[in-house]
């Protein structure tokens, strides 16, 4: 464990603390996708399938147990609170994100460390978290601007997988044979699309205006 | 070895 690693563990606990905070204060998820927590919830699903067969440490077990859930709490609120599902904007939110999991699970089929069933599904998780956020950035391109608490969840979670890649770069220098292309592509890869809403996000704060995200 | 591929990460 490295400075950078427990770093980004941090700040993507905080970000989905924050709006399972939000939707369990507020009772509200007015901003937020569902589909975009539906494939968070499927992308640790698919990556901590290990959780009961291989031990790492008592953290390890505790952050995954606490990312499932979450994810799939987030997704229950959406979808079947009384009172927070009433607030989900179901006709902004219509990225089709099962056509987002079939290329994922084709590359992970085609690209993968060893060709078995659970490494198979966590390059699957890999590639699916590398693109999970979409949905979420078209509904607030809709939407055209973006509440708070939102803006930190996304601007939280851009920041955890920043931190994985100094995490990368230093366990490369200090780790011997520590290469895992795939997981530092697809991490590049997920960084780079929350680039643009972090542009936007900091010249909001610069400017101290409402976030508004250009048409 | 075993343990060098070993998912450590969350």
């Amino acid at each position: 464990m490295n400075i950078f690693r427990l770093a980004g563990d941090m700040t993507h606990l905080a970000s989905v603390l924050v709006l399972l905070l939000k939707i369990h204060t507020i009772k509200s998820c007015a901003g937020v996708s569902l589909k975009t927590q539906e494939l968070y919830a499927i992308v640790f699903a698919t990556r901590y399938l290990d959780i009961l067969t291989s031990f790492v440490s008592i953290y390890n077990t505790l952050m995954k147990l606490i990312f499932l859930g979450s994810s799939f709490s987030i997704v229950w609120y959406m979808k079947y609170h009384k009172t927070v599902r009433r607030t989900y904007d179901r006709d902004q939110d219509t990225f089709r994100h099962w056509f987002l999991m079939l290329p994922c699970l084709l590359l992970a089929l085609l690209i993968h460390e060893k060709f078995t069933f659970f490494e198979v599904l966590w390059t699957f998780s890999l590639y699916l978290e590398a693109v999970a956020i979409l949905p979420q950035l078209v509904l607030l391109q809709r939407t055209r601007n973006i509440d708070n608490l939102t803006g930190q969840y996304i601007f939280l979670l851009g920041g955890y997988r920043g931190f994985y890649i100094l995490n990368w770069i230093y366990r490369y220098f200090t780790e011997p044979h520590y290469v895992h292309w795939i997981t530092w592509i697809a991490g590049l890869v997920q960084t780079l699309l929350y680039a643009d809403f972090f542009y936007y996000y900091f010249l909001s704060w610069k400017n101290n205006k409402k976030l508004q995200l250009p048409a | 070895g075993a343990d060098s591929n070993k998912k450590d990460e969350l």
